[in-house]
């Protein structure tokens, strides 16, 4: 069981995560309109931006974060924004959304003129999490534990880093031993998730470098 | 525009804004 304290951590991370979100308005446009290969891939990159905003704001709640030294926060934060923004669009793909919205979101993002090699590996990331079943408990905790990375380039105090994700980690554990008692790999199979991120984020690199010369 | 901003300058400036509550 979740002692108060982790109960209150939790509460806590999970209140941050459900408020800051992509704005409705932002994510209704990506089913409404319809674009042309040019305005996709500008659409794309403005909700990348606001995914980092949101990003941000939900990090900035995490406890312990902000006392951390500013530089190493801005590290944390570069290290993992891609990481972040791979598992809030996995979320967005294995909820259920009225019929053909997910075809919608799919068909556009592989029309944005990102090659194929890099379209692949990130779909079948969406289908590896929604295997999973998450809790939105989990989602939120994974996320925070993504961005508390303490390895991540240029960070100078990585012990500091490390006290603020241990508890985190603990939690997500006791809280998948308690929520899926029928699936022991639960909280493993999560962490086995963020090393397929790291894949993913080295991919989303060379994706941008691809993307920049077409 | 956004666009124009990188990476690390988007989240230097989310940082430094006030929370909007």
């Amino acid at each position: 069981e979740l002692s108060q304290e982790q109960q209150n951590l939790l509460t806590y991370i999970l209140d941050a995560y459900n408020k800051h979100r992509i704005p409705q308005d932002m994510a209704k446009k990506l089913l409404q309109e319809q674009f042309s290969t040019e305005e996709n891939f500008l659409l794309l990159i403005e909700m990348a931006t606001t995914h980092v905003q949101v990003l941000v704001e939900f990090t900035k709640k995490i406890p312990g974060f902000l006392s951390l030294d500013h530089e190493d926060q801005i590290a944390l934060l570069k290290g993992s924004a891609v990481e972040a923004m791979f598992l809030r669009s996995a979320q967005v793909f294995t909820k259920k959304m009225p019929h053909g919205h997910s075809e919608v979101l799919e068909e556009r993002i592989r029309k944005s003129g990102i090659s194929e090699e890099f379209i692949t590996p990130m779909f079948n990331f969406y289908k590896s999490i929604g295997e999973l079943q998450m809790r939105q408990e989990e989602h939120a905790l994974l996320t925070a534990i993504t961005i508390l990375s303490p390895d991540r380039p240029y960070v100078k105090d990585q012990r500091a880093v490390e006290r603020l994700q241990e508890p985190v980690l603990d939690v997500l554990r006791r809280f998948c031993k308690t929520q899926h008692p029928h699936k022991p790999q639960q909280f493993a199979r999560l962490l086995g998730r963020l090393t397929e991120l790291r894949t993913l984020n080295h991919h989303h690199a060379e994706m941008l470098e691809s993307w920049r010369t077409s | 525009p956004a666009s124009n901003l990188g990476l690390e300058d988007i989240i230097r400036k989310a940082l430094m804004g006030n929370v909007e509550e």
